[in-house]
């Protein structure tokens, strides 16, 4: 199974159109290998994307040097993989 | 589970552990509910559809799919507590019954079976069908954006690799296909509600064109009803509107196929939550967030049979 160890999912408020299309540059980037759980629509519209734990300090540089501001929605995403999993094996336990 | 009475509704379940709630329901139920298998899926899996009806030959119906996207697990839970809860209230709730005993309704449960049971083995987050594509590495057809409504037009992505690729052609997924030929087939679908996870909204086409639906006064009407009925169990905050206006262009979208096909009262859900957990909704708040849908669905299926087109 794929692990999501230190994957983080990032909210990602925008101020502007110009701060749109500048996230929206971000998703074009293959290497950093983000998953937008939303996508980048309009100016008041939040933005949730999962940042491998590789990719975090490059994507939150980024945002940083354009202004853009953020915070940590999910803090790691496997932990909570981890919960799910184990409620669904104590229900089939039970 | 032995029964769909001892079925845990509060937990996450996999495939097999639907399908085999599918079985049991049917079971129980022989006079209301049967199983139709519209197709296989690429990976071969079977695509289900219960189909509740009281009796009649095709009569108008009711069409509701969950889990088109397979890592939105909320959808797939709610559309098994949907199955249970209609086989609970008809000849119970007078409002519910009306609208079986003159209406069929069909619900897919697991739209995409190979991206869940994909969720379940491989990744949790996966989206996508199976499908492989010539020439590239990468897996999968955002079965969303494969519809014949605007394919291929932005708010889709060519790219392989994306979540958004909308494949090779319109209904190139079997997924999708199996679905449309349903459909069609039948003929008489009068309501199409397909259900995702997340953002909390209610929303109408378009998605694919900024021009607005001819219907869009009766649906906006319509959607503010159900968001009403909704928000009034729990207080769950809801927006509605048309897709594009309300989150983005989206082409390539079932419920945009589906009005251009004459289905009225076409309409997709993002169920809970707004951005705490995202796909990742704890099971505790399956049960809530299934039964303040159903609020919004009997409202849509109320005003569907009342409003014969």
């Amino acid at each position: 199974k794929e692990d999501f160890v230190g994957h983080q999912v990032l909210r990602i408020s925008v101020a502007d159109e110009a701060q749109v299309q500048t996230v929206t540059e971000l998703e074009d980037l293959e290497h950093l290998q983000l998953d937008f759980w939303r996508g980048p629509a309009r100016p008041g519209f939040p933005i949730d994307v999962r940042v491998p734990f590789s990719s975090i300090q490059a994507v939150k540089v980024f945002l940083e040097a354009h202004g853009i501001r953020y915070r940590i929605m999910i803090e790691d995403v496997q932990s909570l993989l981890d919960e799910e999993q184990e409620q669904m094996l104590a229900s089939q336990s039970r | 589970a032995r029964s769909t009475s001892t079925f845990n509704y509060d937990t996450y379940h996999t495939l097999e552990e639907i399908y085999d709630f599918m079985d049991l329901l049917v079971a129980e139920n022989p006079q209301l509910v049967s199983k139709l298998q519209i197709g296989n899926s690429y990976e071969g899996r079977p695509i289900y559809v219960l189909k509740f009806s009281t009796g009649g030959s095709n009569r108008p119906a009711i069409w509701i799919d969950t889990g088109i996207h397979s890592r939105e697990w909320i959808t797939q839970a709610s559309g098994v507590w949907f199955a249970k809860k209609i086989t609970e209230d008809y000849g119970q709730d007078a409002a519910f019954t009306a609208i079986l005993d003159n209406m069929d309704i069909f619900l897919e449960i697991v739209t995409n079976p190979d991206g869940f049971a994909y969720t379940h083995s491989k990744n949790r987050l996966w989206r996508k069908t199976r499908s492989l594509t010539s020439g590239s590495s990468c897996v999968g057809v955002d079965a969303n954006r494969n519809w014949d409504a605007g394919f291929g037009m932005s708010g889709a992505s060519s790219s392989p690799c994306s979540e958004t690729y909308h494949g090779k052609s319109a209904n190139s997924e079997v997924e999708v296909k199996s679905v449309v030929d349903f459909v069609n087939d039948h003929g008489n679908i009068k309501a199409f509600l397909s259900i995702h996870s997340y953002s909390q909204l209610l929303l109408y086409p378009y998605g694919y064109k900024t021009e607005s639906p001819s219907d869009k006064d009766e649906l906006d009407q319509v959607a503010k009803s159900a968001v009403a009925a909704l928000s009034s169990l729990y207080g769950t905050e809801y927006k509605y509107g048309s897709i594009i206006t309300t989150i983005y262009q989206a082409s390539g979208g079932s419920i945009d196929w589906t009005y251009n096909q004459g289905i009225k009262y076409s309409f997709t859900f993002e169920l809970r939550d707004t951005g705490r957990y995202g796909f990742l909704l704890p099971a505790s708040q399956i049960i809530p967030t299934a039964q303040e849908t159903w609020l919004a669905l009997l409202t849509i299926m109320e005003h569907t049979l009342n409003n014969p087109y």
